[in-house]
């Protein structure tokens, strides 16, 4: 299990990095196990360093950098094993309209690279406008939840429209 | 194995029925606050067998059954279906004759939840592995619900240790 | 201080049930203190219940439903003593378009009724259209902040513009 | 009292001289991840007294401290000040002689802070007071900071009675 936990961390690492750097447009991170030798026993800690700034802990970042590199994880995790659903729930709430922009170019990547079907809740225009497609979801009867296709133009109006 | 459909009866705001249609590449989903976006997403991980009503934001697992509201009375019971397309032959020796597999979960109020798949009843840990063998599941880390994001910003770092577990 | 406490929780809470209301255009809301007689010890329970749906404790409602009840309480709070310096930092990010105009129609009635000066941090275009005037942070300089006056109309290019 | 200024310098990212009018009404702040937004909300509770570090996002106080960039080097010290208006004279007795109040608070590294009102040295505990006097302070429930609402809806009960006692 020992062996097992350091091969994944290792793999894990090296996608993180890739993926930082990709979501960000430069700068560098990497997961370190910390804490204790044993890495049954250890926390993983998260340095990164986005474009022109100093390497910091996670926590220290701002926070739609905390988010952004919480995602580099999360598909970090994800590229091992390839689920063939991958469903984010408002994940590009904090970011800005850059690191949407980025956000979306890696999930067409991975749609690209991957058979996974994404499912993408979201508030944001531009991650909708990114979209193969969209469904609505709408209480048009108070308290009951309707499904409906929304047509990419029309997405803009209907969207947010109680 | 790829998952393509998901039918929703009963389960919290989605009181009638409705079929979702899981395409390849990025589906978008939007809404106003409050109308049932992330309702879809606990759906999938309900009917993949997850046990905790906790992670269904309930009190307890028939929360998950429309309680009905000011024109409709609550219902009796909930099920959610998943349609997985076995093609590729992945899925384990007892359901690897089948094309089509369909997962589906069923609660009555009081009389908690049946598993069945292509109509046979299982337990709830056939389904489990069934989609282990597909490499997803309900505590797969490719399902991030809302909030997920703040829960690994804010861990501890032996809690986050373990997201790395599920990858292992 | 057992009365303090409890007078305080009443005057909270009537401020808590009006701000709810005029937060969601409709519904009901409620503080309650529970598990304990002692107002000192007791813990603070939130009910609400948004139009159209069934009450529910803060934990069983949607993202957006939970931020917008977090906004009454924090509010509801400030009334009772206005701060001459009230500074909100993305409190709106997970709110749909409808919920920010009235988060917005709040902050108006505030600004009305009390000498508080507001500083709101926001990604949200909405937000930015509704305030009196706009200042953008930027980093020309890799690593240094500066602050610049930013127009309104000037705004939707500038403000996420790195 | 009304506050009506802040000025930074050194203070994080913003390295050189800032001046933030703070003006009537509603201020929106606006600008992309990573610019500097959340350090002017720290900046206003530092100059009021916070003592945590940690609700700095630091690891140690000298963190508020610009760090240096690939251009220019670390500073050795730190500066915000926050100006008040006293016309209406609701300041301590022992201040509120003047017009206008500049309360500042200056860190150097691996010495601490020091807080002046109108260049004179105070204690941490005179400011903390002066603040109250005006309705407000490093804790006051009316600055929100990023992750606040998260943290409010995530809390414990007990914890969030705590919220009420700001209020009390
Ligand atoms: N058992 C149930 N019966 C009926 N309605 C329910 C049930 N459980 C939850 N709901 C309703 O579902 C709504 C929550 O939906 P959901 O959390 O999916 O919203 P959302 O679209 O994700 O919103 P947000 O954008 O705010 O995250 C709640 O308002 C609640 O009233
Ligand atoms: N002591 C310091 N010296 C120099 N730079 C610092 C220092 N402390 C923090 N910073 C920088 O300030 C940045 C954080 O700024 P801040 O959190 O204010 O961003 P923000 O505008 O609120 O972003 P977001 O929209 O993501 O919340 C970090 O990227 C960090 O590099
Ligand atoms: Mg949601
Ligand atoms: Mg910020």
């Amino acid at each position: 299990a020992r062996e097992r936990l350091l091969t994944s961390f290792q793999t894990v690492n090296e996608n993180f990095k890739k993926l930082f750097t990709e979501l960000f447009g430069g700068g560098t991170a990497e997961l370190q196990l910390i804490e204790s030798e044993d890495p049954l026993e250890a926390g993983l800690e998260i340095m990164a360093k986005p474009p022109g700034k100093k390497p910091a802990t996670l926590s220290l970042l701002s926070g739609g950098e905390q988010a952004l590199t919480a995602l580099a994880l999360i598909f970090a995790v994800f590229l091992t094993n390839p689920a063939p659903i991958c469903v984010l729930d408002e994940v590009d709430a904090p970011l800005d309209d850059y690191n949407v922009e980025r956000f979306c170019d890696l999930l067409d990547e991975m749609a690209r690279s991957t058979d996974t079907r994404f499912i993408i809740i979201t508030h944001n225009p531009i991650t909708m406008a990114r979209m193969s497609r969209l469904y609505g979801v709408t209480m048009a009867e108070q308290g009951v939840s309707q499904l409906v296709s929304v047509d990419l133009e029309g997405a803009v109006k209907l969207r947010e429209a109680s | 194995m790829k998952l393509t459909r998901l039918r929703l009866i009963g389960f919290k705001s989605f009181v009638d029925p409705t079929d979702f249609h899981i395409e390849p590449g990025l589906t978008g989903v939007v809404g106003p606050n409050g109308c049932g976006k992330s309702n879809l997403v606990e759906a999938v991980r309900w009917v993949m067998g997850e046990a905790s009503y906790k992670a269904m934001r309930a009190a307890e697992m028939d929360d998950v059954i429309f309680s009905g509201n000011a024109g409709r009375p609550a219902r009796n019971h909930a099920e959610v279906a998943l349609t997985i397309d076995n093609a590729d032959r992945h899925a384990p020796a007892v359901f690897n004759d089948f094309d089509t597999l369909e997962v589906s979960r069923r609660i009555v109020r009081e009389h908690g939840s049946t598993f069945r798949v292509n109509g046979k009843e299982v337990r709830a840990r056939d389904v489990a592995m069934l989609f282990a063998d597909a490499s997803t599941g309900s505590r797969s880390p490719a399902l991030v619900h809302q909030g997920r994001i703040g829960e690994i910003i804010q861990a501890r770092p032996e809690a986050r240790r373990r997201v790395l577990e599920e990858a292992a």
